[in-house]
């Protein structure tokens, strides 16, 4: 059982180190082992130092860090227990105009394996789907969903 | 084994039958503030068998349906449908596609249905548990939710790898 | 005491309903006094009711809705205690583009008599700037502000 | 009375003295992820008198203070001023303008200045209120805090009026 844990464990942070990397340009990042009184794990934590910071604990990081860190995080349990499809919604709120790019590139590779579903009011995200709907209420209270053409 | 289309009828804000086709890469939804993009992320949860009202921003199970709007009354039924391709036999059954269909009355009867016919929530897991479809909540990121996964405690970090493992 | 706070009770109503209108077409706001036991006021609570849509609890609204009314009701104290100036941190970030408009029109209007810092990714609520910053990290670490000119 | 600029120095990522001179309107702030916006937010929020740090995201109070980077050393000090604009006299000083600076040392120890003269606590807050700068946490919205309002109970919204009445 303990063996099964580590694996994964090192799984993720492979993955999560991985993901990382593509979000900022350098920086180092690991999952690290929280011990309990007699040794045992306890906890994992995150641990993430930004590229020309110190690391710092998660809670000093800017919102549109904490987005990033936690997609990598995420992307990596993804890749170590896919799942058929996955659904985004407005992930992409906190991050600036190049991180969105960021995010569209990693959403586009991993999109090679699995389905992705995103809900965004971000134009450029918007840009990534291979499908596209609007959904809107022309009817008070009543959705009505669009196909919408991508240009 | 894809996703082929949802389906919604009755559900929350979707008051006729609302077919989604799904790439088998990357859909976008999009729209105005209220509209219903969020619901449909709902409406997944909820056919995959998520019964924590909270996640699903209800208070209770008959506020899954529609209540009624200026214009229209309160509709007795809400229903969510996954169709699943199965050309690769993967899913325990034959059909080419699998429709996984999940039923709510006002009346608080509720139903799961699987190519039409009536199943227990054990045979609809099973499929589930075929098609890869665990622990759905992890693939699915509710909106404001992203940040959760960075301020959980250690501990239940930990225990999310252990249900991977 | 009582009176006082009937007065100020009053006051943030009259002003959420009017904001209320200006974000929502139609719809209805009030604020409901929830009694204990004895029949005193034990809390204060924002009903909402959207346009062509029933009363529903405040958490089954979308989260572009929650801002809407979070700052309606926000505004209203603003404008029954007024302070010289008002900070906003990336509080357009679930908004749609009509919806932003609408927030940038409000923040002009009650500009007239109070400042506002307005941090933001929003192209749209940048151009409500009499002033604007860009704050950059050309350095790794180091903060470096930039005024910049609006065109 | 308005607020005419905002002084940071050594307090998080601004390591070199930076002024921010405000409209008498809307000044908006924009930039990268991580480049400090926040960061000025919650300097005005401690110069204001703020002393929980959660809301200042710093888990001990030396985290105030710029932690060095892979090309600088930690500083030592961080002051945050508030340049008030007293033309109109409504402040109790002379002077047309007042100057309110906290300052806090890595050995803990904290000042507060007015018009460049050391000054009590009690003496800073006389002038806040005179200014009409009152429970400023109500006058600001942090990032990713705007539905907290709404979320709040009952009890907490009076409360709220409470304070304000
Ligand atoms: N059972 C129901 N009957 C009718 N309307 C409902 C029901 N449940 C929820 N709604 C309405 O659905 C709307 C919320 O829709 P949703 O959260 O999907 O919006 P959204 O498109 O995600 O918007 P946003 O961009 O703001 O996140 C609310 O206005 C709510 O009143
Ligand atoms: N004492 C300190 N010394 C050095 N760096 C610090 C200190 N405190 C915080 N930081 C850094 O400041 C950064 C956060 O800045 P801030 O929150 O202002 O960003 P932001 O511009 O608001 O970004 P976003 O658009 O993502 O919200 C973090 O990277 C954090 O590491
Ligand atoms: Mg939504
Ligand atoms: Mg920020």
């Amino acid at each position: 059982i303990k063996n099964e844990f580590e694996i994964t464990l090192k799984g993720i942070e492979k993955n999560f180190q991985s993901f990382y990397e593509k979000m900022f340009k350098g920086g180092k990042a690991s999952l690290e082992k929280i011990p309990d009184e007699l040794g045992e794990v306890r906890g994992i934590e995150l641990n993430v130092t930004l590229p020309g910071k110190k690391k710092q604990s998660l809670h000093l990081l800017s919102g549109g860090e904490k987005t990033l860190v936690a997609l990598a995080f995420l992307f990596a349990i993804f890749k170590v227990k896919p799942s058929p499809f996955y659904i985004l919604d407005e992930v992409d709120a906190a991050l600036d105009e190049d991180n969105v790019v960021k995010f569209g590139e990693i959403l586009e590779e991993e999109a090679e394996d699995a389905q992705f579903i995103v809900i965004t009011h971000n134009k450029e995200t918007m840009q990534r789907g291979d499908f596209l709907y609007g959904i809107t209420m022309e009817e008070e209270g009543v959705s009505k969903v669009v196909s919408l053409k991508l240009v | 084994m894809f996703l082929e289309s949802i389906e919604i009828f009755g559900f929350k804000t979707f008051v006729t039958n609302t077919r989604i086709l799904l790439s088998p890469g990357i859909t976008c939804i999009v729209g105005p503030n209220g509209a219903g993009k969020s619901n449909i992320v709902d409406a997944v949860r909820w056919v995959l068998g998520e019964q924590r009202y909270t996640l699903l921003r209800a208070t209770e199970s008959t506020d899954l349906i529609f209540s009624g709007s200026g214009l229209r009354k309160p509709m007795s039924v809400a229903s969510v449908k996954l169709i699943l391709n199965n050309e690769a036999h993967t899913l325990p059954l034959k059909t080419p596609r699998v429709i996984i269909e999940r039923r709510f009355y006002r009346t608080k009867e509720s139903h799961y249905y699987l190519n039409g016919e009536e199943a227990s929530l054990q045979k609809i897991n099973s499929v589930f548990h075929a098609a890869n479809v665990f622990g759905y909540t992890n693939s699915i990121v509710g909106q404001g939710k992203i940040e959760e996964i960075l301020l959980s405690r250690p501990e239940e970090k930990k225990s999310l790898i252990d249900r991977i493992a």
